[in-house]
């Protein structure tokens, strides 16, 4: 199955 | 106080038509480099960053920065009052809890303001660090639109594989699948009308069509679209808006378990 990653996998909040 | 003087009030029009369905709510903020804005959508899946310089409009003044929280489709309805051709200025008082749109028919005969109230709205902001991409396609914006449209009919997620041979979108779902591969094609009579795929490294990667579907929204901004992709990083799919800053959408890929 495949998973819907979110952007804080990648960026962090400033 | 903050007063922007756009004499193409269309772009504004088409800015907000090209993110209205990705964001309701989100915070323009207004600074002397710019009117720029980014947010997120709602499941924090795909993030829309816009700019527009200050040099690209007319009248710029905006004596202190500002954030101004607005809800997207009530601007979109009073942005599609303003004519195709009309002049748009935004005005706003420093502390104030309203913004106004002028609107400015080009001969001056028909002169329109309407005042939207402003929302409080937290935002969070993500730092996206400056990246280098294993591969970035450019390519005319309605070609990838026909693209992003035609592979949603048969599947629901599209993946995106650069080589070599060029860039492939491809798709799979109950009725069955689909390739579509462009090639690198600079001997077009215009320049807009090339893929041009710069490539590092070959990348591969899986998107959910739905949101490039939105993306495409953005479409009318500009004849161009570049797509730039790292195996480990969100999708960036920018449109430039001519000689006044960009729309860029980041969207996280998807990933087998």
């Amino acid at each position: 199955r495949e998973t819907q990653l979110r952007l804080e996998a990648f960026y962090s909040f400033n | 106080m903050l007063e922007l003087r756009l004499v193409q009030g269309s772009l504004l029009k088409k800015v907000l038509e090209s993110i209205k369905e990705l964001v309701t709510d989100a915070n323009f903020d207004c600074s002397s480099t710019g009117f720029s804005l980014q947010a997120m959508d709602s499941s924090h899946v795909a993030l829309v960053a816009l700019l527009l310089r200050s040099e690209g409009f007319e009248h710029y003044r905006c004596d202190r920065n500002m954030s101004m929280g607005m809800n997207l489709n009530n601007m979109a309805k009073m942005l599609k009052c303003a004519g195709n051709d009309d002049i748009i200025t935004i005005k706003a008082d420093d502390g104030g809890d309203t913004v106004t749109f002028m609107f400015e028919s080009p001969t001056q005969d028909k002169i329109s303001d309407f005042e939207m109230k402003l929302m409080d709205i937290d935002s969070e902001h993500l730092g996206i660090p400056e990246a280098e991409y294993h591969a970035i396609v450019k390519m005319p914006s309605s070609e990838f639109a026909r693209i992003c449209r035609d592979l949603s009919s048969i599947g629901d997620t599209v993946v995106i594989s650069v080589t070599k041979e060029g860039v492939k979108f491809s798709t799979k779902g109950d009725i069955g699948s689909a390739n579509i591969v462009c090639r690198q094609n600079t001997s077009v009579d215009k320049p807009e009308e090339a893929t041009v795929i710069d490539m590092n490294e070959p990348v591969s990667l899986t998107f959910a069509l739905r949101y490039m579907n939105s993306f495409t929204k953005a479409t009318p901004l500009s004849n161009t679209v570049s797509i730039s992709l790292s195996n480990e990083l969100p999708v960036v799919v920018e449109y430039k808006i001519a000689e006044m800053g960009y729309v860029r959408f980041y969207l996280a890929p998807k990933i087998e378990e």
